[in-house]
This record gives C-alpha cells, structure tokens and sequence, in this order.
C-alpha cells in the first residue's frame, strides 16, 4: 500500500491512498484503504490520514475517522491521537500497520506498530526526512 | 506552518538484517522521487489534493511498491487495486475498489470525486467508469513482476495471507 497526506499554502488538507491488497488474499476482499474513514480520511477541522497494514482491523478501529476527530473534537494534539489508534486501539485487536498524518498547522506524523514502514516527510523550509525501518 | 507533506510505501517485516543494499536503494530512490514529486507540486503553490495524487502516482508507477504496477496477487493470481483520495476543506471524496488495467488507480479515484456524483465505485462498474472516462486498459503483465508471483507462491505454501512487505528473500 501507498499513500500520501499533504498541506498546501492555504492550509488545505488532502490525502489519497493506493493498493494492491494483501499476497493471496482473496479476490474480491475490499481492505481498507479505498473505504472513507478507515484508510483515507481528511477534514481541514481535523487532520488528513493515510494508513498501511492489516485492512480489516483498520476498518474495525475506523482509524482515520477517529485520529481527525480526537483532533476535532477531543483537541487532542496529533501525535496523540495517532499514538493513541496505532499503538493503543489497533495492537488490541491484532492490527498491525501505520499511519501518516497530517493536522493544518505543525509537522507531519508517521507511526507505525510493525518493524517498519517506508516513509518520507518534508515541511517548507526544512529537510525532507526518510525512513525504512523501526529504529 | 507553510506547506507539508508526508507519505508511506507500506509497513510491514521490514528488517535491515535481510535487506540487500541495492534493495534498500532501491526503496530510497523511489520514496525520494515521490517525495520530491509532491513537494514541486506544493512549493509552487499548487493544491493539497494535487500534491497527494502526483506522489501516489510515482508510487504506483514504482514496482517495489504494492500498488499500481507491481501489485501483489490475489489467491487466483489476478492483480485488484484499491486507491481513495479525500480533500479536507470541503470533504470530497473519490475511491475505487477490486480494478484492474488502470495504470494510476489514483487518478481514477479522483475523477470519481470530480465527476460522478457517488462516492465509490467498485468491480466491473469501476470497470466501465473508467472506460467512460477515457482510462486506457492495460494488460496484466503490465502490472505483476517475478518478486509477487514469488510471493504468492510462498504465500500459498504457507496457506497466509500476507502483508506487503516481509522479510522473506527470493532469489
């Protein structure tokens, strides 16, 4: 799975995500990277996120929705409510995987519960970073 | 705050121990192009939602990477992708769901968010969405590489089901 998340200068934010599955799964088997709210989410109110893994348990935990309204609604700051679905609610029921995020003001949030996650982040004005694994 | 961007490629068993360092370049490479695709978007004062689509398609253009060309197979050996793209300010939303043939599954997620007045469309009337709209078909070879026809061997033998990146090697 891929997937980016973004802020332009107005302050708008969107996310995409894109797929080919999981290795022999069944044909016909919808994970959740095309379902709003599980794998894909943005709300200029909230935050935009794209997510990686285990699809079924991502739209269990209805990890996009969720992380936007713990920013909304809960104020919680972003890194919050990502650590709270990645490495709280998802290892709970078996989800492996990780998110991007992205709130309309501050930098980027990558996180992850599995042993890595092939990732890249830039803000304006400053350098873009990269990562491939854990530590 | 001024713009941002971040993107994934995919989590998984990604250890060091079992990575070839042409292999891990490989990966580098590709997330620095994608990178620097939507930061030439963003820089320029170009949208969010333009800035997502031009990193995810260097992405599915990227055979290491599981979408787009290089997806990983189903268990009858068969290529289905999924893509979605949401814009925050108003809510938009545009996905697809079990295509095959298109190049840039993104881009067909996003005309349905800008062209059709549903939210997703999935199997063989995405199928024909796509057509209408002008998507060109292309074959399955297009699409599968030995390193998931490997995986999917392996998959099977093992009865798993599998996430997009392990560290079994091939080869």
């Amino acid at each position: 799975t891929v997937g980016c998340v973004a802020r332009d200068r107005n302050g708008d934010l969107a996310a995409a995500t894109s797929t080919g599955g999981m290795t022999n799964k069944r044909p016909g088997r919808v994970g959740d990277s095309p379902v709003i709210g599980a794998g894909t989410y943005a709300s200029n109110d909230g935050a935009a996120i794209s997510a990686t893994g285990h699809g079924e348990a991502f739209i269990r935990e209805t990890v996009a929705r969720d992380i936007a309204a713990l920013v909304q609604y809960a104020g919680l700051d972003l890194t919050e409510a990502v650590r709270r679905k990645v490495m709280v609610d998802l290892p709970r029921i078996g989800g492996d995987g990780g998110v991007i995020a992205i709130a309309p003001a501050g930098a980027p949030v990558l996180m992850f519960n599995t042993r890595g996650m092939y990732r890249a982040s830039a803000c304006e004005g400053g350098d873009a970073k990269l990562g491939i694994y854990a530590d | 705050c001024g713009w941002a961007l971040a993107l994934h490629g995919g989590a998984g068993t990604i250890l060091k121990e079992t990575m070839t360092p042409d292999r891990e370049a490989g990966y580098r490479a590709g997330l620095e192009a994608a990178l620097a695709a939507g930061r030439e978007v963003l820089s320029a004062g170009g949208s969010a939602e333009d800035a997502v689509v031009a990193t995810v398609m260097v992405l599915e253009d990227n055979p290491l990477f599981n979408a787009g060309r290089g997806s990983v197979l189903t268990s009858a050996g068969t290529v289905e992708m999924d893509a979605a793209i949401m814009r925050g300010r108003d809510r938009a939303a545009g996905t697809v769901a079990g295509i095959h043939g298109v190049r840039n599954p993104i881009c067909l997620a996003r005309r349905v968010m800008e062209r059709s007045d549903h939210v997703m469309f999935c199997g063989a009337g995405a199928q024909v969405f796509a057509l209408e709209q002008g998507f060109e078909e292309l074959p399955a070879s297009y699409f599968e590489t030995e390193h998931r026809r490997n995986q999917l061997r392996e998959a099977q033998e093992k009865n798993e089901i599998s996430l997009d990146h392990n560290d079994h090697k091939y080869g």
